[in-house]
């Protein structure tokens, strides 16, 4: 499991 | 895009455009904690700083937008044109209380999202039928937001654990809601009061 971070969301 | 996350972020538009209505058409924002509009305008400016540092999409950018203008318009109804129907007795509040958890959990950056509207319910009991309806949508949003991060958790295999994290946080605080909404707003008179 890789973290991401979701800067695309709202 | 999922559609878990665009009917998320749609609810969200539409929680928005009920409320503005409300108070627009009603002339009046009673029922309707100013304080916790505040809270919304300042984490929509802390969060969407990033529309100055990085772009993602058109549909991004315009929706940050659209919610950061809807958020000072509507903080500028309460306490500017209709001022004088804002209920500041029941907006009570203490906003250091929530400071408190949210310094002790700050990896929690989103927890300023709990909408006071919440809290103004139990403390007076009831709510406007069109308020529970903007509270729905507002919790739809948060809710479709989990089913989005299963999505991308499937589909993507990344995972976010702060946007995750905060955001379960936040959609727990609307179960109690859920729960009255669906019993006494849809099945009852339209009015919904704490028993």
């Amino acid at each position: 499991l890789q973290s991401a971070t979701y800067k695309d969301e709202l | 895009m999922n559609i878990f996350r665009l009917s998320g972020d749609l609810c969200h538009l539409v929680a928005i455009i009920i409320l503005f209505l409300k108070i627009w058409k009603s002339k009046s924002c009673a029922g309707i904690s100013g304080k916790s509009q505040v809270l919304f305008a300042v984490v929509f400016t802390t969060r969407y700083l990033d529309l100055f540092t990085s772009f993602i999409s058109i549909y991004n950018t315009v929706m940050k937008v659209v919610y950061l203008a809807s958020a000072y318009a509507t903080v500028s109804l309460i306490y500017l044109r209709f001022r004088s129907t804002f209920d500041s007795e029941s907006d009570s509040f203490r906003v250091e209380f929530l400071l408190v958890p949210v310094a002790g959990l700050s990896f929690l950056e989103n927890y300023a999202f709990t909408p006071l509207e919440l809290f103004m319910i139990t403390k007076t009991g009831e709510a406007a039928s069109i308020t529970t309806h903007y509270l729905f949508f507002l919790g739809l949003y948060r809710a479709l937001y989990l089913g989005n991060w299963l999505w991308r958790y499937h589909v993507e295999e990344f995972f976010d654990q702060i946007a995750v994290v905060s955001g379960v946080v936040q959609t727990i605080f609307y179960c109690d809601f859920f729960y009255l909404y669906f019993t006494r707003v849809i099945r009852g008179s339209g009015k919904m009061s704490l028993p």
